[in-house]
């Protein structure tokens, strides 16, 4: 379906952020980004909060997969 | 406006974010 191959995507697009696979991305993980990504590191970090959705400090793959659905205007659901 | 304000423009900056990643992941293999 549309929605697993969402996931799919979400999933491949997190493992470029986590390259450590670690499971989860920190903000310095996603600051490093900036080497790659036409982002500022203020941009990178306001992506981060944004995504952060419970503000511990930590994108998990699902938070992530949630911030790309609503970016992409899917809802997905737990 | 060039300067603008991280956290004024967040769905922009998201959406920037996202683009970004599919355009490496498909530019790059």
């Amino acid at each position: 379906s549309f929605q697993q191959e969402m996931l799919e995507k979400a999933k491949e697009l997190f493992q470029l952020c986590d390259k450590e696979e670690k499971g989860f991305i920190t903000k310095r993980d996603m600051q490093r980004l900036q080497n790659e990504l036409p982002l500022t590191p203020e941009q990178l970090e306001d992506v981060f909060d944004n995504l952060d959705q419970d503000n511990n400090g930590y994108l998990t793959p699902l938070e992530f997969s949630m911030g790309l659905g609503k970016f992409i205007g899917v809802e997905v659901l737990s | 406006d060039p300067n603008m304000k991280a956290g004024t423009t967040s769905e922009g900056v998201l959406a920037n974010f996202f683009n970004s990643l599919l355009s490496k992941k498909t530019g790059t293999p």
